[in-house]
């Protein structure tokens, strides 16, 4: 799985 | 985005919503830590920098526009409005003691050495911790009147509900953030003192009273 680098979360 | 997230956000805008109801039906912040909001807007100013640059959603744009506006509001509402009834006897955290850790944490371990993202990483570190100055208060008053522990749970089951997201989306979408999970999970289990009173006392009726 990847890290997230571009934060779609709150 | 799905259900955990969605529920933890709503969590997330009513335990704003009910601390900005309360000091302004009141018009008072006793027993509210000034601290701990001033914590809050540096986390979401440090964190929402980039709803100038990447557009994810309408929804997410106006979720933090509103958490921005209403942590400003409400550190306005406490240091300024009704700085009388601020009770700043109680509220003497030393926020200086989370914020450089946080600092230092953020340049050592992050995803990218880029101002962005240093200025994320701090604000999940600062997150995680930035609810103790209020948690220190209500533990040196000894007590809180319902409407804050009402606060408290809700602010504390918004990350509680993070964590059921970030195990669904690793799940379902295998996608994960190390860092916010690690954040999320500290941060959650500092109120995990707090739900034990509020779920054994509060919800029976009674006041939030710390073993003095």
């Amino acid at each position: 799985p990847q890290v997230e680098e571009n934060h779609d979360e709150l | 985005m799905n259900i955990f997230r969605l529920t933890g956000d709503l969590a997330h805008l009513l335990a704003i919503i009910i601390l900005l109801l309360k000091i302004w039906k009141t018009r008072s912040c006793a027993g509210i830590s000034g601290k701990s909001q001033i914590l809050f807007a540096i986390v979401y100013t440090t964190r929402y920098l980039d709803l100038v640059t990447t557009y994810v959603s309408a929804y997410n744009t106006l979720m933090k526009i509103f958490f921005l506006g209403s942590s400003f509001a409400t550190v306005y509402l406490i240091y300024v409005k009704f700085k009388a009834t601020y009770d700043h006897n109680h509220d003497t955290f030393r926020i200086e003691f989370l914020i450089l850790p946080a600092v230092i944490l953020a340049l050592l371990i992050n995803h990218a050495f880029t101002p962005l993202e240093i200025l994320w990483t701090f604000s999940i570190y600062l997150e995680s911790v930035a609810i103790l100055p209020q948690l220190f208060m209500v533990s040196k008053t000894g007590e809180a009147e319902s409407i804050t522990s009402h606060y408290l749970f809700a602010l504390g089951s918004y990350r509680g509900l993070y964590i059921l997201n970030w195990i669904y989306r690793y799940a379902m979408e295998s996608h994960y953030d190390l860092i916010a999970i690690v954040a999320g999970i500290v941060q959650t289990v500092l109120y995990c003192d707090f739900f034990y009173l509020y779920i054994t006392k509060v919800l029976k009726g009674k006041k939030l009273q710390l073993p003095a």
